[in-house]
């Protein structure tokens, strides 16, 4: 089973359509393993983008270097994940 | 013994075969007016179950809902089951639910991409497409929202089967949505079509693939600023509301344009919920608030298109 400690999901405000562009550049084909949850699309919607703990200096990096805004919307990806298994199996008994 | 609607929870998550055999309970406790038709199978073999809600006619005007398209949207197939139930047990209670049901039929499916459904539960949570493998890639899965024939191929979808937006080798490659396409298609007389995703908060429609403003793009917008209005009167949550183009990004292939483009006038997609901190690991505990504020929008949808016959 796929696990996603220390994964991180950051919310990111793009203020320009530049800024809209390079996010678009952090795609699939490029960066094969962060995720975007929501892409980036048009001005005033953020785009929310998964990234694995072993890039998340990299896309931080990538991030600030362009003065892109960006907030952490999800610390640990993997304990949210333990949080929802826990209540399901707390559901079903 | 089988369980039972009034015992099963759904204020939680479950796995596809909790949510096939809870469907089986739904129609046996409701039998003269639920039932469960198998449109088609996925990739993996798995069936495509239809629950139909018909109080008898031939081949009545119908309303199409599906659920669960993108697999890793947990919400929405947990959206899904709750509003089935709804129905089934608002007819002859709710004034509304019984007007609709007394004239019209309703078909939901509420586990479109069974195949990315299981995959979720069973390894990756945050797989989102189907499970098709792609010749010539080791990357699997196609976008089952960017397989239509509707602008396909175009803008905001991608040729790389590594993308989470692949379009997939030709429109319709996927079998869960050739099924959905055949069965309306067959049908002939569905009036709606509405395919609820998560989480941007949107009620969305025609054009996706093109920014040219739909034949009825007024009658749309106008229904759909009323829907907003009255989900947001439950808890207050502001969606916005405009075509796909618009609202967030052209984007070709969709489920919506598909249905426009052939004949369904009425066609929408709902993103649901965004509280702004768990994205698609929405908890369980926000199911029942989700379903319910996003419940008075549909019926809004649905008593429009009753009341306005085409």
């Amino acid at each position: 089973k796929k696990t996603f400690v220390g994964d991180q999901v950051l919310h990111i405000t793009p203020r320009d359509e530049e800024q809209i562009t390079l996010l678009r550049l952090l795609d699939d084909q490029t960066h094969p393993e962060v995720n975007y949850w929501r892409h980036p699309s048009i001005l005033g919607h953020p785009a929310d983008l998964l990234v694995p703990s072993s890039r998340l200096q990299e896309i931080k990096g990538f991030l600030d270097s362009h003065n892109i805004s960006y907030s952490t919307m999800i610390e640990d990806v993997q304990k949210l994940l333990d949080e929802e298994m826990k209540t399901m199996i707390k559901s079903r008994r | 013994t089988r369980s039972s609607t009034s015992t099963f929870d759904f204020g939680s998550y479950h796995t596809l075969d909790e949510i096939y055999d809870w469907m089986n309970t739904l129609v046996h406790d409701h039998p003269t007016l639920v039932s469960k038709v198998q449109i088609g199978q996925s990739y993996e073999s798995r069936p495509l179950y239809v629950l139909k809600f018909s109080t008898g006619g031939s081949n009545r005007s119908a309303i199409w809902l599906d659920t669960g398209i993108h697999s890793r949207e947990w919400i929405t197939q947990a959206v899904g089951v709750w509003t089935a139930n709804k129905i089934a047990t608002g007819y002859g209670q709710d004034p509304s639910i019984t007007a609709i049901l007394d004239s019209m039929d309703v078909f939901i499916e509420i586990i479109a991409n069974p195949d990315g459904f299981a995959f979720t539960h069973s390894t990756d949570r945050m797989w989102r497409k189907t499970r098709s493998i792609n010749a010539g890639s080791h990357c699997i899965g196609v976008d089952p929202n960017r397989n239509w024939d509707a602008g396909f191929g175009g803008s905001g979808s991608s040729s790389n089967p590594c993308s989470e937006l692949y379009r997939g080798p030709y429109a319709h490659s996927e079998g869960e949505v050739q099924a959905i396409v055949d069965f309306i298609c067959g049908h002939g007389n569905v009036k709606a079509v509405i395919s609820i995703h998560s989480y941007s908060q949107m009620l969305l429609f025609p054009y996706g693939y093109k920014t040219a403003p739909a034949p009825n793009h007024q009658e749309l917008n106008e229904l759909a600023k009323k829907a907003v209005s009255d989900l947001a009167t439950i808890f207050g949550t502001k969606y916005t509301y405009g075509s796909i183009a618009e609202t967030i990004y052209v984007a070709a292939g969709t489920t919506v344009d598909w249905a426009y483009k052939n004949g369904v006038k009425y066609s929408f997609t709902f993103e649901l919920r965004d509280t702004g901190h768990y994205g698609f690991l929405l908890p369980s505990n926000q199911i029942i608030p989700t379903a319910t504020e996003t419940w008075p929008a549909l019926l809004d949808i649905m008593i429009h298109v009753l009341e306005h016959p085409y």
